[in-house]
């Protein structure tokens, strides 16, 4: 299960 | 990893008439069996939507259509991922790869993402993502 918050993404691209 | 590389190779290859459905539920079924490759599957889906090669692209995104409806919460949560949806903004957007993507290719991953902002409410980055879309332009009507 994913722990949002804590989860290895990345940040958001901004368009 | 190899399996779902060739089976991606497969469902996309230039050489197909039409999609090749055996090939996508294979695809599916492989992350259906094991959620712990999602991530790669993924991976191996965004390499292919990438593709300067329009075919190529669009089978890609019915592949990721496909899964999306019969894979589960591990690979949602992947597709719900900036990690994920970043590579589909940059083909979309402007500033990236926009002005090179094939105008098909740009308006199913606007439907694809749209779709997904309703269908899955709890991945919300999607929905993030889409309306950032929005406020840049990028998506018009």
């Amino acid at each position: 299960p994913v722990i949002r918050g804590f989860s290895d993404d990345e940040p958001l691209v901004v368009a | 990893t190899t399996s779902l590389e060739a089976l991606i190779q497969r469902a996309t290859s230039v050489s197909n008439q039409g999609p090749d459905t055996a090939a996508i539920d294979a695809f599916c079924g492989l992350i259906n069996r094991e959620p712990e490759c999602a991530q790669t599957a993924a991976k191996f889906i965004t390499a292919k939507v990438h593709s300067l090669q329009e075919w190529e692209a669009l089978q890609a995104l019915l592949v990721l259509e496909t899964c999306m409806k019969r894979c589960g919460s591990v690979f949602h949560a992947e597709v719900g991922k900036f990690r994920f949806l970043n590579e589909l903004i940059k083909l979309v957007s402007p500033k990236y790869l926009g002005a090179h993507t094939p105008e098909p290719v740009r308006r199913r991953v606007l439907e694809l993402m749209y779709t997904w902002t309703i269908q899955y409410p709890r991945e919300s980055k999607i929905k993030e993502a889409y309306e950032m879309l929005k406020k840049q332009g990028v998506v018009k009507e």
